[in-house]
């Protein structure tokens, strides 16, 4: 299983649909100061079901959605989907009692292969999660990346500044970064 | 969930301070360590201490995290976030500019350590530095035509300044 | 001292955000304020009130620091940070690797702000950027030969590497 | 007045006597991660009188003695001069009552061209302050310096990792910052 494209369009400084296709091991994201790398960053978590607007840098989670500039006009919603190529693949089959072989499945528990997840907010405040397009709860999200080691406050999302957070904790502090990872 | 949290931090501890831990990785040598702070009476309680971080770069006597230099320091911090990452692995990890303090032969070594990772997991980096850029096998830029409007550009590495500032030439 | 409180605050307010303060030379443009954070009952006092930081980079809307980007951040604090010495001028000032989070076309607009100091104060300037290091008179780099030993060298601006690496050849 | 010279030595993992000249405008420190350069701004820090280890990066103020390395033993002792230029310089001369004129004095009060100020500590414990090579107190240290805009606290040492701490602060402590500099 692997991430194979990210959609948004709406979100923070992403006014107009974007596209970013992972289809090599190591991508690389470049450009000035202010210019929407780390909302990129913020777009995966916000999917990915974080509910805190500050972690995404907000004070309310309204802030997600294009709120203008010089010269274009608020919108009126903000949309993110990811794309997980979804194979079948073969497992360790630890639950079995006839003792341990492989077993084919995919990784993620919906039947295709390709599976695309999405979250929307609308200004009416209405907000909304997809898997392939059906309406879903955020625990169905939740359930769908359980022992994958995908979601948001697993280590895979390092975010800007964090290097520095741990820097200056505390060791009580660093203590609660533990434990959020156990 | 005493027993977990002991698992966790017990892996996390190898996978960092081990003799091919990502400490010794990211610094070429040395050494470092991950310990529960004991408490006036010198006890030390699963549930309660708070964690500390000894280390000990190569040719260089041992120091806690706050007496080692800025970039001493963001490797120590680096290795350390690494090998959680290790002790739970994920298909994809994204790193936003942690390389900011690091000079260039510190920024040689991580990209170093980047690529052991690749049989298990895809990166997403996003970088200032020219070393990290030539690590990857694609570059995206992100930039504002249009002041406060993002637009993604598909980028060459040619076409990325000396600091990322991205050349007006490269295509949507 | 109150009043001693008081007259800083709006010294140093003018000097961060006033037409020609810090903050929109070091951005080209924009507007920011500096102002106590009101209680519940929306009161401000002198003597208890926390202080917030509101930034208006150009063409964008205003936000407080937190929703910045990494770089802006580093940009609104770095002008509030020189708001304040200018506040309280000195022969010398010291600047640590206070560049490190900005791009190239940041980091132009900080040496150009340094520049305008110069005829009240000097400045000391350590830096791992090329064009930070173009504005100096004079180089000197810092090495250990010997683990662990500092040493210092004169350097020329093209002995010293991409990124703060110093040519062997650089004499003492 | 201003700055002209930084001599060193045992200090930190300076070993050696090293000098620093600050005869151009602008100065610029470069080199590797871990070499020394934030050492140079704690060695300033300290000659002004600096009395807090933490703020030296380090437990102890015997942390500033050079602690020996790999291939060499640890020092006896640290040792840092800061040597100002001090001529006779005109100054709006506010005090008197017959109205406000210019008046010729030196910038410190001391009267030599130049101005050595000096800072030990052995590594049995014994630490002194001289000016000039004479032995005297912090106060007259402190004194010294007043109105002239250096010291350990004003704004004019900016170390490596304030601006992250100024961005990681919540209002009370930026309150703090803002006091400090009153
Ligand atoms: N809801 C929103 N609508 C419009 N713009 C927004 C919204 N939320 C955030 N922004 C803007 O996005 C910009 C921040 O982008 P981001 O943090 O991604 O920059 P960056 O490319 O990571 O920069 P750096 O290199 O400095 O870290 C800010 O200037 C902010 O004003
Ligand atoms: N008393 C001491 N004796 C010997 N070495 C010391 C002493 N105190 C600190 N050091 C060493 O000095 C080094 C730190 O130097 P410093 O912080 O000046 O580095 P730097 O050049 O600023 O690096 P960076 O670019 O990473 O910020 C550390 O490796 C530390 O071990
Ligand atoms: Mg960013
Ligand atoms: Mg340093």
């Amino acid at each position: 299983m692997r991430l194979a494209k990210l959609t948004l369009s709406g979100f923070k400084s992403f006014a107009d649909h974007t596209e970013f296709h992972f289809d090599e091991p190591i991508i690389g994201v470049v450009g000035p100061n202010g210019c929407g790398k780390s909302n990129v960053v913020d777009a995966i978590k916000w999917v990915l079901g974080e509910r805190s607007a500050k972690s995404l840098r907000g004070s309310a989670m309204m802030d997600v959605i294009f709120a203008g500039s010089a010269s274009r006009k608020p919108m009126g919603g903000a949309s993110v989907t990811l794309t997980f190529e979804n194979p079948m693949e073969s497992f360790q089959d630890d639950g079995e009692e006839h003792g341990s072989g492989t077993v084919q499945r995919r990784a993620l528990g919906v039947d295709t292969e390709e599976v695309d997840v999405t979250r929307r907010l609308f200004s009416d405040g209405k907000s909304e999660y997809l898997i392939n397009g059906n309406k879903v709860r955020l625990r169905d999200i939740k359930e769908l990346f359980l022992d994958t080691g995908i979601g948001t406050n697993a280590y895979s999302i390092i975010e800007q500044g964090k290097v520095d957070a741990m820097l200056l904790a505390n060791p009580i502090e660093r203590r609660a970064i533990l434990e959020e990872a156990a | 969930s005493r027993v977990r949290f002991e698992e966790t931090f017990n892996a996390v501890r190898e996978n960092f301070a081990g003799s091919s831990g990502m400490f010794r990785r990211l610094f070429g040598g040395g050494s470092a360590d991950l310990f529960l702070v004991p408490d006036e009476e010198g006890q030390t309680d699963w549930l309660e201490s708070g964690i500390e971080i000894r280390a000990k770069p190569p040719g260089k006597e041992p120091r806690v995290i706050n007496q080692l230099s800025g970039g001493e320091k963001t490797m120590t911090a680096v290795a350390l976030l690494l090998a959680i990452f290790q002790s739970k692995p994920s298909p994809f990890c994204i790193l936003d500019e942690v390389d900011a303090a690091l000079d260039e032969a510190n920024v040689e070594r991580f990209c170093a350590v980047v690529k052991q990772f690749l049989d298990s997991s895809h990166f997403i980096i996003i970088t200032h530095h020219k070393t990290t850029m030539r690590l990857c096998n694609q570059l995206y830029g992100v930039t504002m035509p249009q002041r406060g409007v993002s637009k993604r550009v598909a980028v060459r590495f040619e076409e990325v300044g000396e600091d990322g500032q991205i050349d007006e030439a490269a295509s949507e």
